[in-house]
């Protein structure tokens, strides 16, 4: 088995130089890291298995790099090597984002992005590194579906100054003041993407494009106490019908308050505070505006 | 207030720029114009008010003034029905001139009718209204509503303040001594009625405690 | 003053608080 193990891994060092990153996973799949035969340390399993999944995310093969990153998940509680814990972080993360499990991957993704050492082990960690984690929580974030959970994590990193200097910012402040994305911006947003956070979804549409219409509905659901189906299809950019059924969708799955009227083809927003609520925002809201007149009085000494 | 805040600088800097300008009139010509243009600019009283600015009246710039003052008090309408007597508009100025009249409308109702929206905005459909409402006033912050596309009316919950014309002063300080003695017979109402509250729930433990001696009575005789 | 005017005028219109038939029920 040792010479195996050698062979297997001069081998996959090879298909590594030739960038054939699957074949050398595949390579070092073979090596059989729960042998009874020799006495195999919990390290070098996590270590090989890490690789083995880093090597099939290179190709994006999020399947079996994550077979891999489940058997890891067993040996990486235990293990004190911080390099290998943060490299099982950042395929767990990666995994997730190519499985578009999007909220799930900006969570990891932003925790990465916050690692304060800068040396870990003999690796350096650099700025650019943690940028890039924080930017890919960001995207992550707006692709995720729209609702209160997304809402939260937007909140989080809108508020998070290192996120202004993203060149993703713009968007994400439109995002997360709920505006509606007018589509320049969409493009613009898409270049920066990944190929599968553009893939095309079993409706026809693509990923980037359920994000967005889901996003742009609940955003006009701020500004609209109603709006008819025709209308809502030609601000979403999309056929009226189809405006309906992802309506519908989120407001099945409780991400948008509301009811549809189908025999006017209308939808009525509801809006998340009762009207007695309303009524005392809007007192407290004058009372507040009353507030700045007097301070503004008081500063110009009146 | 954000507005104002975000606009006081902008404000700061006009006024600057216009006394430093003193009676050129062609310089002022030109500052009008931009600030007529600017963007994040919705107030112009503070400039209009710039005695070089008022001696704009006897030049052949006289124009300008009249812009400034639309701006200041006027509507897209106003300027239409005096475009022959006014500088060329900016594409910028027209959508500002259009922002404004938004901004009158709000001043006299909450609830503004499309009809009556895209009358005074020369929009000939709901969806180019809604998408002016919605990037050029409620993005711009300076409108806050809820557009109803059933009864087809924007209603305004907040809208920035325009500049005062003069004849406006006297019903503001009408409205605000009504809110006033409003607010004070509201305070004395409310205070009856937690001292009505009060005496209701003395006379309510006074009962409840002779209800409970009662009882007690009641129990003793019968042991 | 002319920024307190405008804040006050926009303070103005703040009032009446809410206008609408379904608070009127909730509100009795």
């Amino acid at each position: 088995e040792e010479q195996v193990l050698v062979i297997r891994e001069k081998l996959a060092e090879l298909y590594e130089s030739e960038e054939q990153w699957s074949k050398a996973a595949q390579m070092l799949s073979g090596i059989d890291l729960d042998s009874g035969m020799r006495v195999i340390d919990d390290t070098f399993r996590l270590s090989k298995c890490v690789q083995i999944a880093r090597l099939y995310l290179e190709d994006d093969d999020a399947v079996n790099a994550e077979a891999f990153i489940n058997k890891a998940s067993f040996l990486v509680s235990n293990s004190q090597h911080e390099v290998l814990n943060l490299q099982y972080k950042v395929c767990y993360a990666r995994i997730l984002d190519l499985k578009r499990k999007f909220l799930e991957a900006a969570l990891r993704y932003y925790d990465i992005s916050q690692i304060e050492k800068r040396q870990i082990g003999d690796e350096e960690i650099d700025e650019e590194a943690l940028e890039q984690a924080l930017s890919a929580a960001v995207t992550c974030t707006i692709l995720a579906a729209a609702g209160p959970q997304r809402s939260r994590v937007l909140a989080t990193l809108y508020k998070d100054e290192r996120c202004s200097k993203l060149k993703i910012y713009p968007i994400l402040q439109k995002v997360y003041l709920e505006r509606i994305l007018r589509k320049p911006e969409i493009d613009a947003f898409a270049e920066e993407l990944k190929p599968h956070q553009k893939a095309l979804l079993p409706d026809n549409f693509t990923v980037l494009d359920r994000a967005m219409i889901e996003h742009n509905l609940l955003s006009a659901s701020k500004l609209y106490t109603n709006i008819s189906f025709d209308e809502l299809g030609t601000l979403l950019g999309i056929p009226p019908h189809k405006a309906e059924k992802i309506a519908s969708r989120m407001i099945y799955e409780d991400r948008m308050r509301g009811s549809i009227d189908q025999v006017e083809a209308v939808i009525h927003f509801d809006d998340d505070t009762e009207e007695l609520q309303q009524w005392d925002q809007q007192i407290v809201g004058l009372c507040q505006a009353l507030n700045d007149v007097l301070d503004s009085m008081a500063k110009k000494g009146f | 207030m954000d507005i104002e805040q975000k606009q006081s600088e902008i404000i700061d800097h006009f006024i600057k720029e216009a006394s430093s300008a003193s009676s050129n009139a062609s310089t002022l010509a030109s500052l009008i114009t931009e600030a007529t243009s600017h963007p994040s600019l919705f107030a112009f009283s503070e400039i209009l008010s710039l005695p070089n600015v008022l001696q704009l009246e006897a030049t052949e710039n006289s124009a300008y003034l009249d812009m400034l003052r639309l701006f200041a008090h006027g509507t897209w309408s106003d300027y239409k029905s005096n475009a022959s007597r006014l500088p060329q508009l900016v594409p910028d100025q027209i959508l500002k001139l259009k922002q404004l009249t938004v901004l009158t409308m709000a001043d006299t109702h909450k609830v503004l009718p499309y009809d009556q929206l895209m009358q005074e905005l020369d929009v000939s459909n709901v969806r180019e209204l809604e998408d002016f409402l919605i990037n050029e006033c409620m993005y711009a912050g300076i409108v806050r509503g809820k557009l109803d596309q059933l009864q087809r009316c924007f209603e305004v919950q907040f809208a920035a303040g325009r500049d005062l014309r003069p004849a406006q002063l006297g019903n503001m300080i009408h409205t605000l001594s009504n809110w006033l003695s409003t607010s004070e017979n509201l305070l004395v109402t409310i205070q009856e009625k937690i001292k009505w509250a009060d005496s209701m729930g003395e006379i309510d433990m006074k009962h409840r405690k002779d209800v409970e001696e009662k009882v007690e009575e009641v129990k003793k005789s019968l042991f | 003053e002319n920024s307190l005017l405008r804040q006050v005028s926009s303070l103005l219109r703040r009032l009446p608080a809410i206008e609408s038939g379904k608070f009127q029920d909730d509100f009795l």
